[in-house]
């Protein structure tokens, strides 16, 4: 049985860098 | 469908939490996710909010814009209607609960508009 971590569940949302 | 749809949100797929603990996707709360963050060196949950929901460039995608973390940083993303975001309070959610359902076998709410999502971002990002 495939075990997949957590963080795939989740969109990685990363800010464009302003500076 | 062209696009391939991530296997693991699958009713039943089992996820793999920081500190090692399995459950299933359906089970997981949204302490799991920011219990999990806590451990992990690298990734940071953010608090991403639903600005707006448009249709997408094909009639099963949608673009969902939202405002990241403290920073309030406007990130658009393109997904199929049925791909789940998990909402915090709340749990799994999509712009198609029906769609979701049937393909996913996962139980889902709509995903509206001031929603506020689970996302991450990396700790050592500024």
């Amino acid at each position: 049985v495939p075990v997949f971590p957590w963080h795939s569940l989740v969109p990685f949302l990363a800010p464009t860098q302003s500076d | 469908s062209p696009v391939a749809l991530p296997p693991f949100f699958m009713r039943g797929s089992i996820i793999q939490l920081a500190d090692g603990e399995l459950k299933r996707v359906e089970d997981l709360k949204t302490e799991d996710f920011i219990q999990s963050a806590e451990i992990s060196s690298e990734l940071k949950i953010d608090s991403s909010t639903v600005e707006r929901i448009d249709s997408g460039q094909t009639p099963n995608a949608v673009v969902i814009q939202f405002s990241v973390g403290e920073l309030k940083a406007q990130v658009c993303v393109e997904v199929l209607v049925e791909y789940p975001f998990f909402v915090f309070g709340q749990g799994w959610s999509s712009c198609c609960p029906d769609r979701t359902t049937q393909l996913f076998e996962l139980s889902c709410a709509k995903l509206c508009v001031g929603d506020v999502c689970v996302s991450l971002t990396l700790r050592s990002l500024r």
